[in-house]
Formats: structure tokens, sequence, C-alpha cells
């Protein structure tokens, strides 16, 4: 899923 | 991870940096926004709850732990330790008004209807609009010190560089995510007007003071 990924940034 | 993304990093764990070693040295909080400070508080801790649930990597688990300590460090002096240099009375901003429409709009727009992801977009709404009162303030003192200004920049430019960040993710990695793209837009606009004092005045070794 986008958000998930945009989880590794800070 | 990217160049972008990584000096984004940098450069905001610069201006955290920045900011807390000019108010520990100078041991004053003369011309900084509590309000703005505790906003970023408030943006650390609802975004990095995760630290609780998931380990992503030592570098975003350290960096997290990093931002946290330091904002509330950060706040603490200000409104603790050297209280009595701060400057409530141009500290005016009224944060109400961007607490309770982020809230509400952090609800009403974001990816999944869940506590955490909710928690995500009202922290990343939050965080677009944090440096108002701090902008606000300097608008009403009609100055700011230099050192401020160098905070206030790689602040600025930690968002900006990540908006490459996410072009750069696009096109190699085909991801985006709308609601950090569109905030990160609003963010970085908001500090167009300071990055054209900054580059025109401090880099040219004036004060930055206003009006312009």
């Amino acid at each position: 899923r986008v958000r998930d990924s945009a989880k590794d940034e800070l | 991870m990217n160049i972008f993304r990584l000096t984004g990093d940098l450069s905001h764990l610069a201006a955290i940096i920045i900011l807390l070693l000019k108010i520990w040295k100078s041991r004053s909080c003369a011309g900084i926004s509590g309000k703005s400070q505790i906003l970023f508080a408030i943006v650390f801790t609802a975004r990095y709850l995760d630290l609780l649930t998931s380990f992503i990597s030592v570098y975003n688990t350290s960096m997290k732990v990093i931002y946290i300590g330091c904002a509330y460090a950060t706040v603490y002096l200000i409104y603790a330790k050297f209280r009595a240099t701060y400057d409530g009375n141009h500290d005016s901003f009224r944060v109400e008004f961007l607490v309770v429409p982020v809230g509400g709009l952090a609800v009403l727009i974001n990816h999944t209807f869940s506590p955490l992801e909710i928690l995500w977009t009202f922290s990343i709404y939050l965080e677009s609009v944090a440096i108002l009162p701090q902008l606000f303030m300097i608008s009403k003192t009609g100055e700011a010190e230099t050192i401020t200004t160098h905070y206030l920049f790689c602040l600025g430019m930690y968002r900006t560089l990540y908006l490459f960040n996410w072009v750069w993710r696009f096109y190699f990695e085909g991801f985006f995510d709308m609601i950090a793209i569109v905030a990160g837009l609003v963010q970085t606009v908001l500090y167009c007007d300071f990055f054209y004092l900054y580059v025109t005045k401090v880099l040219k070794g004036k004060k930055l003071s206003l009006p312009a």
C-alpha cells in the first residue's frame, strides 16, 4: 500500500 | 533511501540541534516561539507512535528518538528553565485555529480510518502549519537573530528536500503519498517569503528585519 512505504520516512 | 531524503533528514536534525544549542548556550529563548515548539513536539509524538509497534531500521528508530527527545527538551528549556526569557507577548498566535481545523481535516481526509493512521495524518497536516506561530512572532517583533534565521532555513530546506525525495521515489519506485506531498508543498510555500529574505539579507551579512 502507498501508506506503508511512507512509514519508512521520518 | 536517496540523497534528497538523507540531506533532508540531516537538515532537519541540524535545525533541531541549532535551536537547542542556541537556547542552551545563550541561556535565552528570546525571539523563539514556544507555541511552534509545542506544535513540533505534538507532531513528533503523533507521528512516531509506531516506535512502539514496528522497527524499520536503526537509522529510523534513532532519528525518531532524537527528534522527540530534542523537541521536548526544547519545550522544557523555553517553558521551564529559561521561562524568564520567553517573550510571551509576541508569541501570541492562536494555535487553536491551527490544531482544530487540522484535527478535523485528519479525520475527514486520510488513507485509512484507524487511530494510528489518523494520528499520522494529523501530524503531517499539523507539521505543515506548525511554523506559523514562529513566522508570526518574527513579523510582530520585526526582526530575528541570525542564528534563528539559520534554524528556520534548515527547517524549511528539510521539507523542500523531501519534495525532491518524493519526485525521486515516484520516478524510481512508483511510490507517492498524496497527503504527505500536498502538506509538504503547503509547508514549503509558507517558507518562501522567509527564504527570499534569508537569501537577499542574511546571506549578505545583513540582519533579518521587517518590513523588508
